[in-house]
């Protein structure tokens, strides 16, 4: 058992270093067994450092900052053990343009081997879908849905 | 494998039917606030099995069933289905497209069925356990969740990375 | 104790009362004492219910509607108790066009009795301000502040 | 009573001085993730008292001082200071400008400033009860505050009314 998760956390923590740094352009992030060599019962910590910065404890980090480090850690274990399908909703609200823009790229480059069902307000998420519903209540207190094509 | 269609109906924010066809691609889902965007995902959720009312932003099983608007009285009875691609046969059961439908009336009582035939919520949560659908709990992200899984404690984490293995 | 506590609980709910329908363009909300006639100790219970629904507990709500009811009754209890200044970091993020316009049009109607220092993304707040100071690090991790103007 | 001038100097990702003016109206603070907004709120609430380390999302009172960053070693020493617009007399010392400054060191000794006198907390604190600020829990909205408020128990919002009146 305890071989099999350090097998699974080392690869896990390769991906979330490689994932952190693709969608900061940079900085390091890393992946802790708390307490050391526990691998029987240790549990995860994250630590995170965006590019230019020394600061490293999760709390100090932005909002922006821990929504991106959030999303490097989900992907991670996506890459590792991939879902057919998967569903966000509303993850990318607190990001700005740039980040934004790189989480979508992000998305296109794994479109191709997982199907995503994105919830958003942001037109430049809207734009990578390859299909769009709207949903609206005409009529207050019940839905309805409407293909969209921009 | 991938969902293709998703028919919503009674459910929640949904007196009428409504019915999406998803890309295998990215499908984007837009529009005002409380127009049920995350409701869909509920809908999703709870077809695929899900039984907690505080993920599904419940109080009780009930609670999914239209309650009405001023214009409507609420009705009895709500029910969601899924149409999944099958063709590539990671879900064990002989079918290129396998259709999960889920219903609930007001007594709470809810019916499964797999392709037409009824079943038990055990037979629909084991079909999907082996694709993986279940066991990354980081495959749906709800509203909030991101800020939920960072708060989580070290010992939560490695729950998540054993479960997904 | 007791009376003085009734008086503020109701001023304060009939304000949280018209600050909702306002926000939210109708529907009604409320400030429940529980238990009820407690006024030594009781709690103050928040429900809300969006225009044309029937659905009143405050979990059912979309996230966009808790975020207004919840800047309904931060600002319920600004009208009751004034203070001299206000400060608000990224609360109009999950709101949608038409409710973060109400919003903002909400906080121009009481920028001349109250001072508001306002962080955000987004352009329509940023134009509703008389002074704007845009924040960057040129130099990663070394904060610097520049005063903007359209 | 309004704020007039914030300085800035040494504060978290503020290695070189900052100084805002603010609007009696509405001032907007812009700008991309982790660039310092909420730090700028962070020293707002610092200079006028907050004691809290999980308010200023630090571990201890020394986390506020630049910690360095990749070109720049981490400094001794971080100073705050508000200038207040005091013509309508809300606070209760005879300046129509009152300047509250704060600084921290590396031991986490702290040193306050009224108009250049050195003084207490307490007397910031008293000084600023009487006017609101401090009283009213809703007054500062930090990222994530709406939710917390939405989740207070019963007993915690009556705590809050109590306090602002
Ligand atoms: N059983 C029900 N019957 C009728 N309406 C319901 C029911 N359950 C929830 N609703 C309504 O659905 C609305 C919430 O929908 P939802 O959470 O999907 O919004 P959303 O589109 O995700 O909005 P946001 O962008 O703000 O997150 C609420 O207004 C709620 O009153
Ligand atoms: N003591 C410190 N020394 C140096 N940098 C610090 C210190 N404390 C915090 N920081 C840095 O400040 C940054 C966070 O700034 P802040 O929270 O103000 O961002 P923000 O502009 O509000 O971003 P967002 O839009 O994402 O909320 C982090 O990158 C963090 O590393
Ligand atoms: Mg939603
Ligand atoms: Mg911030």
């Amino acid at each position: 058992i305890a071989h099999r998760f350090k097998e699974s956390f080392d690869a896990l923590r390769e991906r979330f270093k490689s994932r952190f740094e693709s969608l900061f352009g940079g900085g390091e992030a890393d992946l802790l067994l708390i307490p050391e060599d526990d691998w029987v019962s240790g549990g995860i910590e994250v630590i995170a450092r965006p590019p230019g910065r020394r600061v490293k404890y999760l709390s100090g980090l932005s909002g922006g900052e821990r929504t991106l480090t959030g999303i490097a850690l989900i992907f991670s274990l996506l890459d590792y053990r991939p879902s057919p399908f998967v569903v966000l909703d509303e993850v990318e609200a607190p990001l700005d343009e740039a980040n934004a823009a790189r989480f979508i790229r992000m998305l296109k480059g794994l479109s191709d081997r997982m199907q995503f069902i994105v919830v958003t307000h942001q037109r430049l998420t809207m734009e990578a879908a390859d299909v769009i519903y709207g949903i609206t209540m005409e009529e207050p207190g019940a839905s309805v849905a409407v293909s969209l094509k921009f | 494998m991938h969902l293709k269609h998703l028919e919503i109906f009674g459910f929640k924010s949904f007196p009428e039917r409504v019915s999406l066809s998803f890309s295998p691609g990215i499908t984007a889902v837009a529009g005002p606030n409380g127009s049920g965007k995350s409701n869909i995902v509920d809908a999703l959720l709870w077809v695929l099995g899900e039984q907690s009312p505080k993920t599904l932003r419940i109080g009780r099983i009930q609670d999914v069933i239209f309650a009405g608007n001023t214009s409507r009285k609420p009705i009895s009875y709500a029910e969601v289905s899924i149409s999944i691609d099958n063709c590539d046969g990671s879900l064990r059961i002989p079918y290129s497209e396998v259709v999960i439908k889920r219903s609930v009336d007001r007594a709470g009582l809810c019916e499964y069925y797999l392709n037409g035939t009824p079943c038990r919520l055990k037979d629909i949560q084991d079909l999907l356990m082996d694709t993986g659908i279940g066991r990354n709990a980081y495959a749906i992200v709800g509203q909030g969740k991101i800020e939920e899984i960072l708060n989580q404690r070290p010992e939560e984490r490695r729950y998540v990375l054993e479960e997904a293995v």
